[in-house]
């Protein structure tokens, strides 16, 4: 060994080129991914559950799987002989208006799931003629105002949450990130782009803003849809696609602002929404979250819920601009069903779901789906 | 669950609500 040591010549020869390009790839590679996982951490934090600790033991509670198990349940076929005193009993307990029934005969409903998702008569739901935007559903208004110039959504008096994490914002994907995403969600189709945005990179430098009575900031700064990452997308053939309002069309118009409104369906509500308005829808972001409830309390108490809840931002355009409808699920409607989107899977299990919570998956509309006032656009179903 | 509405309009616009309120499907909730 020793005569080996010492005596073996040491012959140095180069490097073939190929190998040396392979090892400096591999090493990017690794300095990258070590990058977005530093990212998805930070952004793990920025929307963290917050507040009393009330709230914090509540958090550690399984609600998505509470969520599931509740949705196994109602879709349990309830016998006969059960179903109008069961129903009957819900729809007095959560004040259920039983005469705008499409269908009045509770033993047609063969599960509290059928009977919460049910129909209405035609002609119940009048539309106003005149007005621009109307109610999407049934319920109470929680809130509703003006976005600030710092982009932020009151969600109560006092406590606001970003509009840039609620909407999300997209990124130009990168060599690997993309193919992981496509892997994740195939039954989603056209699985375009996970955010990995960290809350730094969110913030935008305040003199992009104009004042807020003359608004003109860039809605493109909002969406993310900035110059170049638009290419990213993907049709349902793998073709890119172009979107031709992701750029300067997304400019707030002069003497425009950005409103918001958010309705609390309660549990004896009708639960599907309508369209608002004439718009037309040019992409959908699921975002994978907790189940968190929605009601007055949980608003009032939970900083950042509708951030931190499973949800799907329906981003599109309407007459004066930038549209947007984003319905939040809760631990006993976690699934939202969005009718001309069937390939959408809200409320899956840990093992299922390829996103991690705050990030989102997104799906272009090619051609964009036109909505009319008062169209059906899909519901909460239990659990 | 909850629907929240996100949306650029002429500041002009006006909402027709108030904190509380009940809505159903169709009802008015701004005019220009």
């Amino acid at each position: 060994a020793k005569d080996i040591l010492v005596g073996t010549r040491i012959v140095w020869y180069p490097i073939p080129i190929s190998l040396g390009i392979a090892c400096l790839a591999f090493m990017h590679y690794l300095h990258i991914r070590r990058r977005e996982e530093k990212d998805k951490d930070h952004e793990a934090q920025v929307v963290a559950l917050e507040g009393p600790w009330h709230v914090h033991a509540y958090g550690y509670l399984p609600l998505r799987t509470i969520s599931r198990m509740w949705g196994w349940l109602n879709n349990l076929t309830v016998p006969l002989w059960l179903r109008e005193p069961l129903y009957k009993s819900y729809a007095t307990m959560f004040g259920c208006n039983l005469e705008e029934m499409e269908d009045p005969d509770l033993t047609h409903y063969p599960n509290l799931a059928a009977f919460f998702y049910r129909t209405l008569k035609p002609g119940v739901r009048p539309l106003d003629p005149k007005a621009p935007l109307v109610s999407p559903a049934d319920g109470t208004v929680l809130h509703f105002g003006l976005i600030t110039s710092q982009r932020k959504v009151e969600q109560i008096k006092g406590i606001t949450y970003s509009l840039d994490a609620l909407l999300g914002r997209q990124r130009k994907p990168d060599s690997s990130s993309n193919p992981t995403a496509l892997a994740a969600e195939p039954a989603e189709g056209e699985v375009l782009n996970v955010a990995r945005k960290t809350h730094s990179e969110l913030v935008v430098s305040e003199d992009e803003f104009a004042d807020i009575n003359s608004i003109n900031y860039s809605l493109d700064k909002i969406l993310g849809d900035e110059p170049g990452q638009h290419t990213t997308s993907k049709d349902g053939k793998g073709n890119p696609i172009e979107h031709p309002h992701a750029h300067a069309a997304h400019q707030l118009k002069p003497g425009n602002a950005l409103f918001f409104a958010v309705i609390y369906l309660a549990p004896g509500d009708y639960h599907r929404f309508h369209s608002p308005s004439e718009w037309s829808v040019e992409k959908r972001r699921h975002f994978s979250g907790e189940l968190y409830s929605v009601s007055p309390i949980a608003v009032n108490l939970i900083r950042n819920l509708f951030v931190l809840n499973e949800r799907v931002v329906l981003l599109g355009d309407w007459q004066h601009g930038f549209f947007s409808m984003i319905p939040v699920g809760a631990t006993n409607v976690g699934s939202i069903k969005i009718d001309f989107d069937p390939e959408l899977r809200t409320n899956l299990s840990k093992r299922q779901l390829n996103h991690p919570p705050g990030t989102y998956v997104e799906r272009e509309y090619q051609p964009p789906v036109r909505l009319h006032k008062g169209d059906q656009m899909g519901g909460f179903m239990l659990g | 669950s909850t629907v929240v509405l996100v949306f650029e309009a002429p500041t002009e616009f006006e909402f027709m609500l108030e904190a509380g309120q009940k809505v159903k499907v169709g009802q008015a909730i701004g005019k220009l």
